[in-house]
C-alpha cells in the first residue's frame, strides 16, 4: 500500500544520531497518514501528533536519552518509535478493566448498549460466561424486543452456558428490566446483564428508552459495545452515548479480523472511559481484558 | 505544487477535514485533492465553491467508474439466484427480507434459503422476515452443514417454482481461511444446483465502517466475485465515504442502500445524493 505510515517514518530515521525540527514534522506526518488509515478520527490524530511532537522536539535534541526512567543510549529513531508508542498507550490508559460490583450482597447489574450489529448479545453471553466461571450466579435479560428473534438468539445462548434468561412478552423494557430485578431476588441471582436493542444515535425514542431503562434499573455498570472497524463515526456515537447515559465502560468486538481498531483511541479520547475488554471471536470464552500495549502497535500499524 | 497561490492551505485543510471524517481514506482523498488542483491549475480556479464542485464531481465520476454489467441472467425458466455475504452484523439478514419484500411486490415468488447454520436464532430471524413479506424459507437444523442446506434449498427452489432465490450466509470475517473456503464452497454448490448460479453475489457492508472496508471487499471478492453492493446503516450519522475507495479499486457497482430497520426500508443507490450527503 501508499502509506506504510509508520514503517516508513522508521525506515527514514534510521541511522540518524540526531533528529532537528524539520525531520521531527516529517515523521510526523508519515504517523498522520497511518493514524488516518487506522481510522483514528481526525481531531484526535491532531491532538496527538501535537502532543508527540512538544514531546519529541523536548527530547530528541540529545543521544541519551531518559526512557523510562533509565538513563540509556538509545537511536534518535528507536526513541521518537517509544515516544509515539508510550504517548499512544497513554491515550487509551489508564487501564481498568474491573467490573463494579456491589458491595455486600446487592445484585450487580449490567447494562449493554450500542449501534445495531456491534455485538451486544453475543458479548451479553460471554461476560456471562465469564462471570459464572469465577463463581457469580448470573441473569441475563432479552431487553431486545424489536429485532426478529432477538430474544430466541439470548435465550440460544443461555441454554449453551445454563444461565436463565429473562423476558416475558409485550412488555416495554424499562418495565421489563425492573421487573428482572424482582426476579434476580427471588432466584438469588448476584448479578442481572441487561442486553438492549441496538440503536441510532440520532433515534431520541430509543435513546430516550435507555435514559428511562437507567432510571428505572440504575445499573453499576453501562458498557458501550463498539465494533472494532468502525470508522470515524465512533467518536460522534460514543460521545452521544456518554453524553446520554454516563457510560462506565466500552468494549471492542471483532479484534480477531484485521481492522486497525483507531476507533479504540476515538473512544477514549473522546468520553475518557475505560477500555475494559475486547472481543476476539464469536465463541462464547472469546473475551480478554483490554491491554493498551497489544492495541497501540496495532493501531501505529 | 504551483498552484499553491491559488487555492491556499485553510481551503485544503477544510477539504481533509471534510473527507476524512466521512472516511474517504488517505488514499482516495489524495486522489480527489490532485484532481483538484489539476482542475485549479488548467482553469486556475480559486473560488473555493468551484473547487467543491470539482471535488464532488470527481467523487462522482469514482462512483460511475463502477461498472454495472456484473451480474448474470438466469435460462429461461429457471430462478435467479442471489447470494448475501459480508462480515458480521452488517445487516444481511435484514437486507434480505427488505430484498424480498421488493420482489415479492413486484409480483414474484421468492424463496429464503437460511444458509446461516452457525449463529444463534439465525434461521429463526430468516424466517420471521419469511413470513412477514410472504416468501417461503427453506432452512436446515442450526449446526447443519451450509453447503447441504443451500444446495437443497436452491435445488427446491425450482421445484417449488420460485423465480427469485435469496441466500441468506453466516456473517464471517475475511481473514478467516477456514469460513473464507467454506463460502467458496457453498458458492459452488448453488452453481451444481442450478446451473449458472449464483446470479448475483452482493456483498454487505455497514456504513459505519472505516478503513477496513476496502480489505473486507477485496477479500470477498477475491473469493466469490463480487457483483454488487449493499450498503445498510446509512440512516445513522456515519457517511460511507470508504465506498469511494472500494469502487475505485474494484469497479464493484452500490446496488442498494440500507436506511433502517423495516421492511421497507431499501433505497436503489443514487450516486449524486450519495454525494451531496458525503459533503454536506
Ligand atoms: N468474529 C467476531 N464476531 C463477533 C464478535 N462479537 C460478535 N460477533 C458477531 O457479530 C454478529 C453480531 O453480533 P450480535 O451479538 O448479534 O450483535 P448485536 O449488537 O446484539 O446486534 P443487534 O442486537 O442487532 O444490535 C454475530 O455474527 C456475532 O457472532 C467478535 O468478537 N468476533
Ligand atoms: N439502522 C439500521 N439498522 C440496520 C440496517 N440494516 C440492518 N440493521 C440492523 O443491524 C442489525 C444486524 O442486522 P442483521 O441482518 O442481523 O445482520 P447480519 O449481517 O445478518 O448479521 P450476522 O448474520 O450476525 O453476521 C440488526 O439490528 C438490524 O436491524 C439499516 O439499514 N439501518
Ligand atoms: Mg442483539
Ligand atoms: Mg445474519
Amino acid at each position: 500500500t501508499l502509506y506504510r505510515g509508520f514503517k516508513s517514518a522508521k525506515t527514514k530515521l534510521t541511522g540518524k544520531t540526531t533528529l532537528d525540527e524539520t525531520q521531527i514534522k516529517e515523521a510526523l506526518r508519515d504517523v498522520r497518514l497511518s493514524l488516518l488509515e487506522a481510522d483514528v478520527e481526525f481531531s484526535v490524530v491532531k491532538t496527538f501528533l501535537k502532543n508527540v511532537q512538544e514531546k519529541a522536539v523536548g527530547e530528541l535534541v540529545t543521544t541519551t536519552i531518559k526512557h523510562k526512567g533509565e538513563k540509556k543510549k538509545v537511536s534518535p529513531a528507536d526513541h521518537f518509535i517509544n515516544i509515539c508508542h508510550d504517548e499512544l498507550a497513554a491515550l487509551m490508559g489508564p487501564v481498568d478493566t474491573s467490573i463494579n460490583f456491589k458491595k455486600g450482597s446487592g445484585i450487580t447489574t449490567i447494562m449493554m448498549v450500542g449501534l445495531q450489529g456491534a455485538g451486544k448479545t453475543t458479548t451479553t453471553g460471554k461476560i456471562a460466561n465469564k462471570l459464572k466461571a469465577e463463581g457469580h450466579k448470573p441473569l441475563l435479560v432479552a431487553a431486545d424486543i424489536y429485532r426478529p428473534a432477538a430474544i430466541d438468539q439470548l435465550q440460544v445462548l443461555g441454554r449453551q452456558l445454563n444461565i436463565p434468561v429473562f423476558t416475558i412478552p409485550n412488555v416495554a423494557p424499562p418495565d421489563l428490566c425492573e421487573a428482572a430485578l424482582r426476579e434476580a431476588r427471588f432466584d438469588k441471582h448476584d448479578v442481572v446483564i441487561f442486553d438492549t436493542a441496538g440503536r441510532l444515535t440520532v433515534d431520541e425514542a430509543l435513546m430516550g428508552e435507555l435514559s428511562d431503562i437507567k432510571d428505572r434499573a440504575r445499573p453499576d455498570n453501562i458498557f458501550l459495545v463498539l465494533d472494532a472497524m468502525t470508522g470515524q463515526d465512533a467518536v460522534t456515537t460514543a460521545k452521544s452515548f456518554d453524553q446520554r447515559l454516563d457510560l462506565t465502560g466500552c468494549i471492542l468486538t471483532k479484534l480477531d479480523g484485521d481492522a486497525r481498531g483507531g476507533a479504540a483511541l476515538s473512544v477514549k479520547a473522546v468520553t475518557g472511559k475505560p477500555i475494559k475488554f475486547l472481543g476476539v471471536g464469536e465463541q462464547l470464552d472469546k473475551l480478554e481484558e483490554f491491554r493498551p500495549e497489544g492495541l497501540a502497535g496495532r493501531i501505529l500499524g | 505544487f504551483a498552484s499553491k497561490k491559488t487555492i491556499d492551505d485553510s481551503l485544503i485543510d477544510e477539504i481533509e477535514e471534510v473527507l476524512f471524517t466521512a472516511d474517504i481514506g488517505v488514499k482516495t482523498a489524495d486522489r480527489l485533492l490532485n484532481s483538484v488542483r489539476e482542475a485549479v491549475d488548467a482553469k486556475s480556479l480559486s473560488d473555493p465553491k468551484e473547487v467543491w464542485k470539482t471535488l464532488r464531481s470527481e467523487a462522482r465520476a469514482i462512483l460511475d467508474g463502477a461498472t454495472d454489467t456484473r451480474g448474470t441472467l438466469p435460462k429461461e425458466g429457471e430462478p435467479k439466484v442471489i447470494m448475501v455475504l459480508g462480515v458480521n452484523g452488517t445487516g444481511k439478514t435484514t437486507s434480505i427480507g427488505k430484498l424480498a419484500h421488493r420482489f415479492v411486490n413486484e409480483g414474484h415468488t421468492v424463496q429464503l434459503v437460511a444458509g446461516d447454520t452457525f449463529r444463534a436464532a439465525a434461521a429463526e430471524q430468516l424466517e420471521h422476515w419469511g413470513r412477514r413479506v410472504g416468501a417461503k424459507t427453506v432452512r436446515g437444523k442450526e449446526g447443519a452443514d451450509p453447503a447441504s442446506v443451500v444446495f437443497d434449498g436452491v435445488e427446491s427452489a425450482v421445484v417449488e417454482k420460485a423465480d427469485i432465490v435469496l441466500v441468506d450466509t453466516a456473517g464471517r470475517l475475511h481473514t478467516q481461511k477456514n469460513l473464507m473456503e467454506e463460502l467458496k464452497k457453498v458458492r459452488r454448490v448453488m452453481g451444481r444446483a442450478i446451473d449458472g448460479a449464483p446470479h448475483e453475489v452482493l456483498m454487505v457492508l455497514d456504513a459505519t465502517t472505516g478503513q477496513n472496508a476496502i480489505q473486507q471487499a477485496t477479500m470477498f471478492n477475491e473469493a466469490t466475485d463480487v457483483t454488487g453492493i449493499i450498503l445498510t446503516k446509512l440512516d445513522g450519522t456515519a457517511k460511507g465515504g470508504v465506498v469511494l475507495g472500494v469502487c475505485d479499486a474494484l469497479h464493484i457497482p452500490i446496488r442498494y442502500i440500507g436506511i433502517g430497520e423495516r421492511v421497507a426500508d431499501l433505497k436503489d443507490f443514487d450516486g449524486a445524493e450519495f454525494v451531496e450527503a458525503l459533503f454536506a
